[in-house]
Protein backbone atom coordinates (compact mmCIF):
# COMPACT_ATOMS: atom_id res chain seq x y z
CA UNK A 1 0.00 0.00 0.00
CA UNK A 2 1.98 3.08 -1.09
CA UNK A 3 2.18 5.44 1.65
CA UNK A 4 3.83 9.61 1.23
CA UNK A 5 3.61 13.25 0.53
CA UNK A 6 2.08 14.61 -2.65
CA UNK A 7 3.31 18.10 -3.33
CA UNK A 8 1.16 20.58 -5.03
CA UNK A 9 -0.96 24.13 -4.18
CA UNK A 10 -5.11 23.89 -3.42
CA UNK A 11 -7.20 22.83 -5.54
CA UNK A 12 -5.35 21.15 -8.36
CA UNK A 13 -7.22 19.47 -10.49
CA UNK A 14 -4.09 17.31 -11.17
CA UNK A 15 -3.32 16.91 -8.08
CA UNK A 16 -6.97 15.06 -7.25
CA UNK A 17 -6.35 12.59 -9.36
CA UNK A 18 -4.46 10.81 -6.89
CA UNK A 19 -6.16 11.60 -3.94
CA UNK A 20 -9.49 10.10 -5.35
CA UNK A 21 -7.12 6.98 -6.28
CA UNK A 22 -6.18 6.92 -2.59
CA UNK A 23 -9.85 6.88 -1.51
CA UNK A 24 -10.29 3.68 -3.32
CA UNK A 25 -6.76 1.83 -2.57
CA UNK A 26 -6.47 3.26 0.90
CA UNK A 27 -3.05 4.45 -0.06
CA UNK A 28 -1.95 6.83 2.79
CA UNK A 29 -1.05 10.37 1.83
CA UNK A 30 -0.40 13.78 3.39
CA UNK A 31 -0.66 16.91 1.38
CA UNK A 32 1.86 19.51 1.15
CA UNK A 33 -0.27 22.51 -0.42
CA UNK A 34 0.64 25.37 2.23
CA UNK A 35 2.95 26.95 4.09
CA UNK A 36 5.17 26.30 6.07
CA UNK A 37 5.22 22.65 4.67
CA UNK A 38 5.38 24.01 1.04
CA UNK A 39 4.73 27.38 -0.77
CA UNK A 40 4.04 26.95 -4.52
CA UNK A 41 6.50 28.80 -6.34
CA UNK A 42 9.25 28.81 -3.66
CA UNK A 43 9.49 25.48 -2.60
CA UNK A 44 8.91 24.49 -5.58
CA UNK A 45 12.04 25.95 -7.22
CA UNK A 46 14.67 25.36 -4.27
CA UNK A 47 17.63 23.00 -5.06
CA UNK A 48 16.46 20.35 -2.78
CA UNK A 49 12.98 19.90 -4.36
CA UNK A 50 14.41 20.32 -7.71
CA UNK A 51 17.03 17.40 -6.97
CA UNK A 52 14.34 15.79 -6.43
CA UNK A 53 11.84 16.69 -8.93
CA UNK A 54 13.96 18.58 -11.71
CA UNK A 55 10.74 19.88 -13.34
CA UNK A 56 10.12 21.78 -10.50
CA UNK A 57 6.12 21.12 -11.55
CA UNK A 58 3.25 19.74 -9.54
CA UNK A 59 1.94 17.41 -8.38
CA UNK A 60 4.79 15.65 -7.24
CA UNK A 61 4.93 12.35 -4.97
CA UNK A 62 7.73 11.82 -2.28
CA UNK A 63 7.11 7.81 -0.77
CA UNK A 64 7.82 6.81 2.81
CA UNK A 65 10.21 5.03 0.98
CA UNK A 66 11.94 7.49 -1.19
CA UNK A 67 10.32 6.56 -3.78
CA UNK A 68 9.76 9.81 -6.24
CA UNK A 69 7.57 9.97 -9.50
CA UNK A 70 6.34 13.41 -10.96
CA UNK A 71 3.62 13.67 -14.16
CA UNK A 72 -0.28 13.57 -12.58
CA UNK A 73 -1.11 10.17 -14.22
CA UNK A 74 1.93 8.73 -12.79
CA UNK A 75 1.21 9.69 -9.44
CA UNK A 76 -2.38 8.66 -9.92
CA UNK A 77 -1.45 5.56 -11.08
CA UNK A 78 0.95 4.43 -8.31
CA UNK A 79 -1.52 5.31 -5.53
CA UNK A 80 -4.17 3.42 -6.72
CA UNK A 81 -4.67 -0.51 -6.97
CA UNK A 82 -4.95 -3.24 -9.17
CA UNK A 83 -8.97 -2.78 -9.48
CA UNK A 84 -8.23 1.19 -10.54
CA UNK A 85 -5.98 0.24 -13.21
CA UNK A 86 -7.47 -2.48 -15.23
CA UNK A 87 -6.68 -5.93 -14.17
CA UNK A 88 -6.88 -7.69 -17.36
CA UNK A 89 -3.92 -6.27 -20.07
CA UNK A 90 -7.09 -4.81 -22.35
CA UNK A 91 -8.67 -2.66 -19.50
CA UNK A 92 -5.35 -1.83 -18.50
CA UNK A 93 -4.81 -0.37 -21.77
CA UNK A 94 -8.24 1.38 -22.00
CA UNK A 95 -7.03 2.93 -18.58
CA UNK A 96 -4.24 4.48 -20.48
CA UNK A 97 -6.42 5.47 -23.82
CA UNK A 98 -8.37 7.53 -21.50
CA UNK A 99 -5.70 9.36 -19.42
CA UNK A 100 -4.09 10.10 -22.91
CA UNK A 101 -7.32 11.45 -24.07
CA UNK A 102 -8.39 13.61 -21.08
CA UNK A 103 -4.63 14.86 -21.89
CA UNK A 104 -4.07 15.42 -25.39
CA UNK A 105 -7.98 15.84 -26.30
CA UNK A 106 -9.49 17.36 -23.24
CA UNK A 107 -7.54 19.72 -21.13
CA UNK A 108 -6.18 22.01 -24.36
CA UNK A 109 -10.06 23.16 -25.40
CA UNK A 110 -11.02 23.61 -22.09
CA UNK A 111 -8.06 25.54 -20.74
CA UNK A 112 -8.90 27.22 -23.92
CA UNK A 113 -12.19 28.10 -23.22
CA UNK A 114 -12.01 28.56 -18.92
CA UNK A 115 -8.86 30.06 -18.28
CA UNK A 116 -10.00 33.80 -19.89
CA UNK A 117 -13.34 33.21 -17.90
CA UNK A 118 -10.93 32.74 -14.81
CA UNK A 119 -8.55 35.82 -15.32
CA UNK A 120 -6.02 33.46 -16.08
CA UNK A 121 -5.44 33.98 -20.14
CA UNK A 122 -6.49 36.58 -22.26
CA UNK A 123 -9.95 35.98 -24.08
CA UNK A 124 -9.54 35.26 -27.78
CA UNK A 125 -13.02 34.94 -29.60
CA UNK A 126 -11.60 33.15 -32.49
CA UNK A 127 -9.79 30.36 -29.89
CA UNK A 128 -13.32 30.20 -27.82
CA UNK A 129 -15.46 29.44 -30.28
CA UNK A 130 -13.19 26.73 -31.95
CA UNK A 131 -12.56 25.22 -28.11
CA UNK A 132 -16.32 25.19 -27.55
CA UNK A 133 -16.48 22.81 -30.74
CA UNK A 134 -13.86 20.75 -29.71
CA UNK A 135 -14.94 20.75 -26.59
CA UNK A 136 -18.38 19.22 -28.40
CA UNK A 137 -16.84 16.51 -29.82
CA UNK A 138 -15.15 15.71 -26.87
CA UNK A 139 -18.65 15.47 -25.42
CA UNK A 140 -19.93 13.89 -27.56
CA UNK A 141 -17.42 10.48 -28.41
CA UNK A 142 -17.59 10.61 -24.55
CA UNK A 143 -21.69 10.45 -24.97
CA UNK A 144 -21.66 7.88 -27.50
CA UNK A 145 -19.04 5.55 -25.60
CA UNK A 146 -21.14 5.91 -22.36
CA UNK A 147 -24.71 5.28 -24.25
CA UNK A 148 -23.92 1.48 -23.28
CA UNK A 149 -21.77 1.70 -20.38
CA UNK A 150 -21.97 3.14 -16.91
CA UNK A 151 -17.91 3.63 -16.38
CA UNK A 152 -15.96 4.58 -19.35
CA UNK A 153 -13.97 1.13 -19.25
CA UNK A 154 -15.18 -2.31 -17.25
CA UNK A 155 -18.21 -1.72 -15.38
CA UNK A 156 -17.00 -0.38 -12.44
CA UNK A 157 -14.49 2.77 -11.58
CA UNK A 158 -11.43 2.69 -13.07
CA UNK A 159 -8.32 5.38 -13.05
CA UNK A 160 -9.91 6.35 -16.91
CA UNK A 161 -13.19 7.71 -15.02
CA UNK A 162 -11.10 9.13 -12.09
CA UNK A 163 -8.89 11.00 -14.55
CA UNK A 164 -11.49 12.49 -17.26
CA UNK A 165 -13.96 13.31 -14.55
CA UNK A 166 -10.69 15.34 -13.31
CA UNK A 167 -10.12 16.93 -16.67
CA UNK A 168 -13.51 17.96 -17.06
CA UNK A 169 -14.24 19.36 -13.31
CA UNK A 170 -13.23 23.19 -14.43
CA UNK A 171 -15.67 23.40 -17.34
CA UNK A 172 -18.61 21.51 -15.79
CA UNK A 173 -18.50 24.06 -13.48
CA UNK A 174 -17.38 27.07 -15.06
CA UNK A 175 -18.94 27.00 -18.53
CA UNK A 176 -20.92 24.04 -18.96
CA UNK A 177 -24.57 25.60 -18.60
CA UNK A 178 -27.75 23.29 -18.85
CA UNK A 179 -28.14 24.36 -22.27
CA UNK A 180 -25.14 23.78 -23.74
CA UNK A 181 -24.78 20.49 -21.65
CA UNK A 182 -28.27 19.17 -22.73
CA UNK A 183 -27.43 17.33 -25.87
CA UNK A 184 -24.79 14.81 -23.83
CA UNK A 185 -27.18 12.70 -21.06
CA UNK A 186 -24.91 9.71 -20.91
CA UNK A 187 -22.52 12.07 -19.80
CA UNK A 188 -24.13 14.11 -17.36
CA UNK A 189 -25.19 10.88 -15.51
CA UNK A 190 -21.35 9.11 -15.99
CA UNK A 191 -20.29 12.76 -14.30
CA UNK A 192 -22.48 13.14 -11.41
CA UNK A 193 -22.69 9.55 -10.50
CA UNK A 194 -18.65 9.93 -10.46
CA UNK A 195 -18.68 12.71 -8.28
CA UNK A 196 -21.29 11.49 -5.89
CA UNK A 197 -19.26 8.22 -4.91
CA UNK A 198 -18.20 9.27 -1.40
CA UNK A 199 -14.72 8.70 -2.81
CA UNK A 200 -14.76 11.15 -4.75
CA UNK A 201 -17.12 13.48 -2.83
CA UNK A 202 -14.44 13.00 -0.13
CA UNK A 203 -11.78 15.08 -2.02
CA UNK A 204 -13.55 16.94 -4.56
CA UNK A 205 -16.47 18.21 -2.03
CA UNK A 206 -20.11 18.90 -3.48
CA UNK A 207 -19.63 19.90 -7.78
CA UNK A 208 -21.67 22.44 -8.51
CA UNK A 209 -22.95 22.11 -11.98
CA UNK A 210 -22.53 25.40 -13.79
CA UNK A 211 -26.10 27.17 -14.02
CA UNK A 212 -24.67 30.18 -16.23
CA UNK A 213 -21.96 29.93 -18.62
CA UNK A 214 -19.11 32.12 -17.51
CA UNK A 215 -17.65 35.05 -19.58
CA UNK A 216 -13.90 36.22 -19.64
CA UNK A 217 -13.54 38.28 -16.56
CA UNK A 218 -12.46 41.57 -18.70
CA UNK B 1 4.17 12.03 -47.92
CA UNK B 2 4.77 11.78 -44.50
CA UNK B 3 5.56 15.12 -43.62
CA UNK B 4 1.64 16.48 -45.21
CA UNK B 5 0.75 13.47 -42.76
CA UNK B 6 2.59 14.98 -39.87
CA UNK B 7 1.58 18.47 -40.51
CA UNK B 8 -2.35 17.07 -39.71
CA UNK B 9 -0.83 15.76 -36.64
CA UNK B 10 -2.89 17.91 -33.96
CA UNK B 11 -0.23 19.33 -31.45
CA UNK B 12 -0.98 21.89 -28.33
CA UNK B 13 1.69 24.04 -29.58
CA UNK B 14 1.00 26.87 -27.33
CA UNK B 15 1.04 24.63 -24.45
CA UNK B 16 3.68 26.65 -22.69
CA UNK B 17 1.59 30.03 -22.49
CA UNK B 18 -0.86 28.39 -20.43
CA UNK B 19 1.48 26.33 -18.57
CA UNK B 20 3.08 29.80 -17.72
CA UNK B 21 -0.31 31.71 -17.20
CA UNK B 22 -1.56 28.80 -14.62
CA UNK B 23 1.55 28.87 -12.80
CA UNK B 24 1.53 32.23 -12.24
CA UNK B 25 -1.57 32.10 -11.75
CA UNK B 26 -1.75 29.61 -8.93
CA UNK B 27 1.77 31.71 -7.87
CA UNK B 28 -0.27 34.78 -7.36
CA UNK B 29 -3.31 33.28 -5.95
CA UNK B 30 -0.39 31.46 -3.21
CA UNK B 31 1.05 34.55 -2.60
CA UNK C 1 0.32 -12.21 -27.16
CA UNK C 2 -1.77 -9.71 -29.08
CA UNK C 3 -2.45 -9.84 -32.61
CA UNK C 4 -4.13 -7.72 -34.95
CA UNK C 5 -3.67 -4.60 -37.61
CA UNK C 6 -2.50 -1.26 -36.65
CA UNK C 7 -3.71 1.65 -38.64
CA UNK C 8 -1.57 4.91 -39.29
CA UNK C 9 0.09 6.67 -42.20
CA UNK C 10 3.57 5.64 -43.30
CA UNK C 11 6.34 6.93 -41.17
CA UNK C 12 4.43 7.77 -38.31
CA UNK C 13 6.52 7.89 -35.29
CA UNK C 14 3.81 7.56 -32.58
CA UNK C 15 2.93 4.34 -34.69
CA UNK C 16 6.82 3.43 -34.45
CA UNK C 17 6.18 2.88 -30.73
CA UNK C 18 4.01 0.32 -30.98
CA UNK C 19 5.66 -1.66 -33.57
CA UNK C 20 8.93 -1.79 -31.35
CA UNK C 21 7.22 -2.59 -28.52
CA UNK C 22 6.03 -5.50 -30.78
CA UNK C 23 9.36 -6.89 -31.55
CA UNK C 24 10.50 -7.21 -27.78
CA UNK C 25 6.68 -8.77 -26.91
CA UNK C 26 7.12 -10.69 -29.94
CA UNK C 27 3.16 -9.34 -30.69
CA UNK C 28 2.16 -9.93 -34.71
CA UNK C 29 1.32 -6.96 -36.35
CA UNK C 30 -0.24 -5.85 -39.16
CA UNK C 31 0.30 -2.85 -40.63
CA UNK C 32 -2.62 -0.82 -42.77
CA UNK C 33 -0.61 2.06 -44.33
CA UNK C 34 -1.49 1.91 -47.83
CA UNK C 35 -4.12 2.00 -50.12
CA UNK C 36 -5.94 -0.33 -50.59
CA UNK C 37 -5.65 -1.41 -46.83
CA UNK C 38 -5.34 2.09 -45.53
CA UNK C 39 -5.46 5.68 -47.27
CA UNK C 40 -4.76 8.54 -44.81
CA UNK C 41 -7.24 11.10 -44.85
CA UNK C 42 -10.15 8.96 -46.55
CA UNK C 43 -10.28 5.46 -44.52
CA UNK C 44 -10.26 7.20 -41.00
CA UNK C 45 -13.13 9.43 -42.16
CA UNK C 46 -15.46 6.16 -43.42
CA UNK C 47 -18.63 5.53 -40.83
CA UNK C 48 -16.82 2.09 -40.44
CA UNK C 49 -13.62 3.53 -39.17
CA UNK C 50 -15.19 6.29 -37.06
CA UNK C 51 -17.61 3.78 -35.72
CA UNK C 52 -14.56 1.91 -34.32
CA UNK C 53 -12.28 5.01 -33.68
CA UNK C 54 -14.39 8.13 -32.92
CA UNK C 55 -11.57 9.66 -33.35
CA UNK C 56 -10.50 9.53 -36.80
CA UNK C 57 -7.09 9.29 -35.43
CA UNK C 58 -4.24 7.48 -35.93
CA UNK C 59 -2.69 4.77 -35.15
CA UNK C 60 -5.26 2.82 -34.19
CA UNK C 61 -5.54 -0.94 -33.43
CA UNK C 62 -8.04 -3.58 -33.67
CA UNK C 63 -6.96 -6.95 -32.64
CA UNK C 64 -7.77 -10.13 -34.25
CA UNK C 65 -9.97 -10.73 -31.30
CA UNK C 66 -11.50 -7.47 -32.39
CA UNK C 67 -10.36 -5.35 -29.36
CA UNK C 68 -10.15 -1.96 -30.15
CA UNK C 69 -8.00 1.02 -28.68
CA UNK C 70 -7.03 4.36 -29.95
CA UNK C 71 -4.17 6.51 -28.23
CA UNK C 72 -0.49 5.75 -29.39
CA UNK C 73 0.59 4.87 -25.76
CA UNK C 74 -2.56 2.81 -25.10
CA UNK C 75 -1.69 0.90 -28.34
CA UNK C 76 2.40 0.32 -27.30
CA UNK C 77 0.71 -0.55 -23.92
CA UNK C 78 -1.57 -3.51 -25.00
CA UNK C 79 1.06 -4.89 -27.36
CA UNK C 80 3.89 -5.41 -25.48
CA UNK C 81 5.30 -7.64 -22.50
CA UNK C 82 5.23 -6.70 -18.97
CA UNK C 83 8.80 -6.52 -19.03
CA UNK C 84 8.30 -3.33 -21.36
CA UNK C 85 5.50 -2.21 -19.02
CA UNK C 86 7.70 -2.01 -15.92
CA UNK C 87 6.90 -5.45 -13.05
CA UNK C 88 6.70 -3.39 -10.42
CA UNK C 89 3.71 -0.76 -9.33
CA UNK C 90 6.93 1.61 -9.21
CA UNK C 91 8.85 1.06 -12.29
CA UNK C 92 5.18 0.98 -13.93
CA UNK C 93 4.93 4.35 -12.49
CA UNK C 94 7.54 5.58 -13.61
CA UNK C 95 6.98 4.26 -17.37
CA UNK C 96 3.80 6.10 -16.99
CA UNK C 97 5.65 8.89 -15.89
CA UNK C 98 8.03 9.10 -19.01
CA UNK C 99 5.49 8.38 -21.36
CA UNK C 100 3.41 11.23 -20.22
CA UNK C 101 6.80 13.25 -19.93
CA UNK C 102 7.28 12.57 -23.34
CA UNK C 103 3.85 13.94 -24.72
CA UNK C 104 3.47 16.92 -22.30
CA UNK C 105 7.10 18.40 -22.15
CA UNK C 106 8.38 17.15 -25.76
CA UNK C 107 6.52 16.72 -28.46
CA UNK C 108 5.12 20.39 -28.14
CA UNK C 109 8.47 22.06 -27.90
CA UNK C 110 9.65 19.42 -30.80
CA UNK C 111 7.05 20.05 -33.34
CA UNK C 112 6.92 24.05 -32.96
CA UNK C 113 10.95 23.64 -33.85
CA UNK C 114 10.54 21.01 -36.24
CA UNK C 115 7.79 21.48 -38.20
CA UNK C 116 8.72 24.82 -39.81
CA UNK C 117 11.99 22.93 -40.85
CA UNK C 118 9.49 20.24 -43.03
CA UNK C 119 7.63 23.70 -44.30
CA UNK C 120 4.60 22.50 -42.70
CA UNK C 121 4.12 25.49 -40.36
CA UNK C 122 4.57 28.80 -40.60
CA UNK C 123 8.10 29.81 -38.90
CA UNK C 124 7.75 32.38 -35.99
CA UNK C 125 10.97 33.02 -34.66
CA UNK C 126 9.84 33.73 -31.31
CA UNK C 127 7.79 30.77 -30.62
CA UNK C 128 11.05 28.71 -32.06
CA UNK C 129 13.43 30.45 -29.97
CA UNK C 130 11.31 29.48 -26.88
CA UNK C 131 11.16 25.71 -28.32
CA UNK C 132 14.74 25.69 -28.21
CA UNK C 133 15.16 26.38 -24.78
CA UNK C 134 12.33 24.19 -23.84
CA UNK C 135 14.15 21.12 -25.51
CA UNK C 136 17.19 22.45 -23.67
CA UNK C 137 15.13 21.94 -20.87
CA UNK C 138 14.10 18.39 -21.70
CA UNK C 139 17.63 17.46 -22.75
CA UNK C 140 19.15 18.65 -19.81
CA UNK C 141 16.51 16.89 -17.16
CA UNK C 142 17.03 13.33 -19.58
CA UNK C 143 20.76 14.02 -19.20
CA UNK C 144 20.43 14.64 -15.19
CA UNK C 145 18.73 11.47 -14.80
CA UNK C 146 21.02 9.47 -17.45
CA UNK C 147 24.21 10.07 -15.78
CA UNK C 148 23.89 6.86 -13.72
CA UNK C 149 21.55 5.06 -15.46
CA UNK C 150 21.37 2.91 -18.59
CA UNK C 151 18.01 2.92 -19.41
CA UNK C 152 15.40 5.48 -17.83
CA UNK C 153 13.66 2.94 -15.76
CA UNK C 154 15.35 0.42 -14.19
CA UNK C 155 18.38 -1.43 -15.67
CA UNK C 156 16.51 -2.54 -18.94
CA UNK C 157 14.92 -1.62 -22.14
CA UNK C 158 10.89 -0.40 -20.80
CA UNK C 159 7.91 1.44 -22.12
CA UNK C 160 9.74 4.29 -21.40
CA UNK C 161 12.56 4.37 -23.34
CA UNK C 162 10.71 3.60 -26.74
CA UNK C 163 8.16 6.41 -25.98
CA UNK C 164 10.88 8.76 -25.19
CA UNK C 165 13.57 7.51 -28.15
CA UNK C 166 9.88 8.08 -30.58
CA UNK C 167 9.16 11.50 -29.32
CA UNK C 168 12.72 12.81 -29.77
CA UNK C 169 13.34 10.85 -33.36
CA UNK C 170 12.53 14.10 -35.56
CA UNK C 171 14.54 16.51 -33.52
CA UNK C 172 17.33 13.99 -33.52
CA UNK C 173 17.59 13.96 -37.34
CA UNK C 174 16.38 17.27 -37.79
CA UNK C 175 17.86 19.74 -35.57
CA UNK C 176 20.19 18.34 -32.95
CA UNK C 177 23.29 19.17 -34.71
CA UNK C 178 26.65 18.05 -32.68
CA UNK C 179 27.50 21.62 -31.19
CA UNK C 180 23.46 22.15 -29.99
CA UNK C 181 23.85 18.27 -28.53
CA UNK C 182 26.99 18.02 -27.42
CA UNK C 183 26.30 19.21 -23.96
CA UNK C 184 24.03 16.51 -23.65
CA UNK C 185 26.30 12.87 -23.61
CA UNK C 186 24.54 10.95 -21.32
CA UNK C 187 21.42 11.13 -23.73
CA UNK C 188 23.09 10.91 -26.80
CA UNK C 189 25.11 7.67 -25.46
CA UNK C 190 21.29 6.51 -23.88
CA UNK C 191 19.62 7.37 -27.53
CA UNK C 192 22.42 6.25 -29.92
CA UNK C 193 22.13 2.35 -27.49
CA UNK C 194 18.72 1.95 -27.89
CA UNK C 195 18.39 2.48 -31.49
CA UNK C 196 20.95 0.22 -32.29
CA UNK C 197 18.77 -2.27 -30.38
CA UNK C 198 18.11 -5.03 -33.14
CA UNK C 199 14.09 -4.08 -32.04
CA UNK C 200 14.37 -0.75 -32.63
CA UNK C 201 16.42 -1.15 -35.92
CA UNK C 202 13.66 -3.75 -37.72
CA UNK C 203 11.43 -0.54 -37.31
CA UNK C 204 13.29 2.67 -37.53
CA UNK C 205 16.27 1.64 -40.09
CA UNK C 206 19.29 3.61 -39.80
CA UNK C 207 18.84 6.76 -37.61
CA UNK C 208 21.26 9.06 -39.07
CA UNK C 209 21.81 11.48 -36.09
CA UNK C 210 21.38 15.80 -37.73
CA UNK C 211 24.68 16.97 -39.17
CA UNK C 212 23.36 20.41 -39.66
CA UNK C 213 20.28 22.43 -37.76
CA UNK C 214 17.63 22.47 -40.47
CA UNK C 215 16.44 25.92 -41.44
CA UNK C 216 12.32 26.82 -41.77
CA UNK C 217 11.85 25.97 -45.44
CA UNK C 218 10.16 29.14 -46.75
Amino acid sequence: MAAGTLYTYPENWRAFKALIAAQYSGAKITVHCTPPEFHFGQTNKTPEFLKKFPLGKVPAFEGDDGFLVFESNAIAYYVSNDALRGVSKESAAQVIQWMNFADSEIIPPASTWVFPTLGIMQYNKQATEHAKDDVKKVLSILNEHLMTRTFLVGDRISLADVTVVCSLLWIFKQVLEPSFRQPYVNVIRWFTTCVNQPQFKAVLGEVKLCEKMAQFDA
Amino acid sequence: METTCLGQEKIWFDKWRFDDAERQFYEQQNG
